[in-house]
């Protein structure tokens, strides 16, 4: 199982719609300061379930949608795709209880005429319950708070915590 | 539950030790509990001696880069212990010199064939162990973008931009 | 003291409004008191816009280099406020792309005219703007000593080490 | 006036005798992670005064002193000096209150019989008081916690910080 693509509609600083590919092995991603690379990360982190938006530098769901930059009028909806392969096993299951080879995970924020945000979970295209959604990622190992994210400052935060706080970390994991 | 965390501390930091003699060769690191007998007393601390240093270096003696490979020795030693099916590093050399982020790039390339390892960075060293490149830009209006025909040498390209007009 | 406090406070935001505008052209940067009548029951922003952004713009939104470059518009700002006859930079360039390394380490070269300014740095891009070199290592043994006959190109090809390799 | 050249002896990682000279204008320090940039910049704060080790990244004045590496005995004492010019104004005042063309400013720290940590003060090789040494660098404008000495991290620390404590280093500047 990888990570197919990401797509966003609107997501932070991608005004419109932007598409990131991702191939199996190494991949680096570049460019300048502000341009959106750790915002990219955000997405995944977005539709794998991050419980607060703070972790995203957001201080609620509005702001995550794309504002207009200095140039253009602010969307009133957004969405963050992540799709996987999920190819068959030999045993005849797959690692997403999904019978599809490629799995779409969307998660969407829309406005609602008051201006209040409201969350959307769709699984290739159909709506879900955000309980149904978070439950098939957990059963497949994906998690929104795992070590396999390692945000932009986690390093030095890890290096120089607290020996307390870092035990804590080993509670988590364990 | 403490004889859980103590299993799981033994699991980790016999990962610690490996992951470090492969990101330190010639250093030798580990894990210690503060407070073995009671370990939700004390905390957990990394006894790191990178390669050439007095065995009795602290870990709040260490330079900048050299506690930034501690703490990926042990992000490396939770990965290993519940592993993934893709990894996402956002800029993790920030303070690493070129042989510090060669090392780290050679073991996410070597994980690569396991996994997918995804990596933010600006360093050129970094990109050029990476197989595929992604660009991602913002043109003077604030929208992001991916850029098109994007590959090593863009990427390595957009590090000598400024060399260029010197 | 609390008009101390504002005096100050004027003088370095007119600095930082400058600073920011010459270290993000195109952008826009200034200091608010979040208590303006009573200064000290609030705290310090720094309300930037890096080019392209919406002035709407929020500080903990800002991306790891651009909270860096208000930081350092900062520094510069309280220097002008209280100027010394040297400067220590360590490693103030760590999360910058290489056209913010050169503009920072521009207005250092600018600024070294009035000033000595010393800069510890990785980045190929700002050991290119300096103007004299100095190279520090430690044998195997842990022990520091200055790198004799060191200068850019010696400073440049540190970088490049890992790259010939290739 | 501008820093001539820091000299150490025994100081952190510098086993023995180093020295690092400057000239005016732009300098860049470099080197690999580790090899000692950033003691040589604890050099110039332990001379100039910071009250606290820990900004020196050590427990107490002890650890200051070369341990030995891997492969050599620990030191017993070890010395810092930096070298000033002092020209003479057209006035014919000196920025810094000693009647010498350059001023050295040696801080050294020596371990007792009973491994007692001692410091001293010299300026141009002649003892002094750890007073007298501070006022004549304060006169002149020379302080060990000022903001024209930017440590690793200070960067991020600034940027992250709370409101409320930015406020604290404008009070601090005020
Ligand atoms: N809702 C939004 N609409 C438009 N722009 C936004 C929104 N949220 C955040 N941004 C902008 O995104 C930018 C930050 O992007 P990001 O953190 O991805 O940059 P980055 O490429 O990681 O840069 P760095 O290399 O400095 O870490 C900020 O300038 C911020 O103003
Ligand atoms: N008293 C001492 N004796 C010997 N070595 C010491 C002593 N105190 C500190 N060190 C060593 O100095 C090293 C740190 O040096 P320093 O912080 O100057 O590195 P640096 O060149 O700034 O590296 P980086 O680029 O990673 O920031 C540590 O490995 C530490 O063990
Ligand atoms: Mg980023
Ligand atoms: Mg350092």
């Amino acid at each position: 199982m990888r990570l197919m693509r990401i797509d966003v509609l609107n997501f932070k600083s991608f005004g419109g719609e932007v598409t990131i590919p991702f191939q199996s092995g190494f991949t680096a991603i570049t460019g300048p300061n502000g341009s959106g690379k750790s915002n990219s990360g955000d997405a995944i982190q977005f539709v794998l379930g991050t419980r607060s938006t703070k972790a995203l530098r957001a201080e609620n769901l509005k702001e995550l949608i794309f504002n207009g930059g200095n140039n253009s009028r602010a969307a009133k909806k957004m969405s963050a795709t992540l799709t996987f392969t999920n190819p068959q096993r030999e045993d005849g299951t797959r690692q997403l209880r999904v019978d599809t080879d490629e799995v779409a995970f969307t998660r969407s924020v829309r406005l609602t005429e008051k201006g209040e945000p409201k969350s959307e979970f769709r699984i290739n295209g159909e709506k879900t319950t955000s309980g149904e959604f978070r439950r098939i990622l957990k059963e497949a190992g994906l998690r929104g708070d795992g070590y396999n994210v390692v945000l932009q400052n986690d390093v030095t935060t890890l290096a120089t915590m607290t020996a307390h706080r870092r035990r804590a970390i080993l509670e988590d994991v364990a | 539950r403490k004889r859980r965390l103590l299993t799981v501390f033994e699991h980790i930091n016999r990962n610690f030790s490996r992951v470090y003699a492969i990101l330190q060769p010639g250093g030798n690191g580990r894990l210690r509990l503060e407070n073995p007998e009671s370990p939700f007393d004390g905390g957990l601390e990394m006894d790191c001696v990178p390669p050439g240093k007095s065995q009795k270096t602290r870990r709040s003696q260490l330079s900048g880069g050299e506690k930034s490979m501690a703490a990926l020795a042990l992000v490396f030693s939770i990965q290993d212990f519940e592993p993934s099916t893709f990894y996402y590093f956002d800029e993790v050399d920030q303070n690493l010199d070129p042989f510090n982020c060669q090392r780290i790039a050679m073991l996410c390339r070597r994980r690569s064939e396991a996994a997918q390892f995804i990596m933010v960075t600006l360093r050129k060293v970094s990109l050029s162990m990476a197989n595929h490149h992604i660009g991602i830009t913002h043109a003077g209006d604030g929208v992001s973008r991916r850029i098109t025909d994007f590959n090593r040498e863009a990427a390595l390209a957009l590090g000598d931009a400024f060399e260029k007009e010197m």
